[in-house]
This record gives structure tokens, sequence and C-alpha cells, in this order.
């Protein structure tokens, strides 16, 4: 018997916006540790982690470890059928081929619940080896999300050059060429409005604008956002979920030809 | 130029 019941159903949507883009299908891992996802885009050149820890749950249950493979077009579809403020409760039996998705309004007047048919999915575990990031970049999420939002008009590729007196994103395309610096932070009254660099070595990394705009999905989740990058391996996008675990993008660089 | 690495390039599968 698995059980998974969250105070709010608007955390559940926010966190499938944020992967909805990049992947049609996903198999949700559950354990009594929690839930895990962790899932290539079609094409490959990025890959998804999600993880929600089972104490962020309001209850949690899972007896035995369990893969359901949910196609999320049809979990989007059931969702937009609750209330932001609305009670979740994800319910599956032992070897299912089904999971219940129920909704029950804050004054228990109105329940609803969903069967959703589970897939199979050829799911391939990838291991991703310990990495010390030359540097490390937490920021604002809506500042990240508004970047990578106005370099895209300019290239389909942005250049991050990070370096210990900040950190600069950078597009060059038919139009001209757009850099924009944003500085450490001295003192800020609001930690969520912090800039914050930890640089071992300065590095300068090519990345597609597409992939940056579909993690930044994920950013009314957070106030933060934390970028990792070290030469010629991927990025780390990470987006913290309050009292529940994080989601964290890993996309591959763009290189030489 | 550059060109788009898969990140299967980097990590493997387990």
């Amino acid at each position: 018997m698995f059980e998974a019941r969250l105070g709010q159903a608007t955390i559940l949507k926010k966190i499938l916006d944020a992967i909805k883009d990049l992947l049609n299908e996903a198999t949700f891992d559950c354990s009594d540790s929690g839930i895990q996802l962790q899932a290539m885009d079609n094409s490959h050149v990025s890959l998804v982690s999600l993880t929600l820890r089972s104490d962020g749950f309001d209850k949690f249950r899972c007896d035995r470890n369990l893969s359901m493979g949910m196609n999320l077009g049809s979990m989007a579809k059931i969702l937009k059928c609750a209330n932001n403020e609305d009670n979740v409760t994800m319910k599956a039996q032992d070897n299912a081929d089904t999971v219940t998705i129920m909704f029950e309004s804050a004054n228990q007047e109105k329940v609803s619940d969903y069967e959703m048919k589970l897939m199979n999915l050829d799911q391939e575990h990838l291991g991703i080896p310990e990495t010390d990031f030359s540097c490390v970049v937490r920021m604002p999420a809506m500042e990240f999300a508004r970047i990578c939002r106005d370099l895209a008009q300019f290239s389909e590729s942005v250049v991050i050059c990070c370096t210990k007196e900040g950190v600069k994103f950078s597009a060059s395309g038919d139009v001209g060429t757009a850099n924009i610096k944003l500085a450490q932070t001295g003192s800020v009254d609001k930690e969520e409005e912090a800039v914050i660099i930890e640089m071992q070595e300065p590095v300068t990394l090519t990345f597609a604008c597409r992939y940056l705009n579909a993690f930044t999905k994920a950013t009314p989740l957070s106030t933060q956002v934390q970028l990792s990058m070290c030469a010629d391996v991927p990025l780390v996008v990470e987006y913290a979920i309050k009292d529940l675990g994080h989601i964290r993008y890993y996309l591959a660089p763009k290189i030489e030809d | 130029k550059t060109k788009q690495a898969g990140i299967l390039n980097f990590f493997s599968k387990k």
C-alpha cells in the first residue's frame, strides 16, 4: 500500500509544471524515504531529478517499493481539477496498474477522486558522478528566469562566465550581443534577494537557451536557484522545494565543434 | 561553432 498526502495541491501542480515541458512521461519511484523521479528529456540533452522526502508529506506510507510510470499530460489534466488549497492524496495498492489521486476541499465538503492508468516505462537510471564544482552561484530564481527569457531573444545559446567578481550571461546573434552581469551582493535585507558566488576557479560554459528556459518553469517553487558549474561537465540547476525536497536539472554543455 | 553534447556523454547507465 502506498499513500502520500500533501496539504496543498498547489505544490504538486507547480512540480508538474516544472517537469512537463521536458518530459512526456516519467516513473515516480516510491519508497519509505519518499518519492524520486529521474528522467532524461526526449533528446537526451538534459536530466531531471526530483526528490520529495517522506517527512515533508502530511502523511506518507509506502509498505513496498513501488515504481509508478505516469503520463504527465494525463496527470496535468487531473491536477487541473484541483483547487490550489485542496488537500491532495495519492494512493496505490502494491503491484497496482492504477493510481488514485484524491482532492479534498479545506472544509471537507467536496471530495473528488481520479483513477489514472499507470504505464510500464523502460526506465534507465543514470549514475551521476560526484563533482567538485568550480563555481556555485545562488541567485533569485525570478532573476535567473528573466535573464534566460531575455537572452533567448538574441541567440540559441547563452555563455555563462563566472569569476569571483560576479557572473556574466552573454548571448550573441544576428541582432548583436547581449551581456548581463550580476555582481555578488554585499549586504541584503532579504536572503532571497542575494546573489552569492562560491568560486574555486573561474569557469566559462555555453548552454542552450531552450533548456534553461524549460528549467525556469520551476521558478514558482523557490525564491532562489543554485547554478553549479565545472568545465566540461553538465550544469546543475537546483530549486529547493521548501520542507519537501528539491528538483535538479542537469544540462550537457555545448562544446567546440 | 559549438555543438550540443548529450547527457549520456557524462552520465553512465546504472
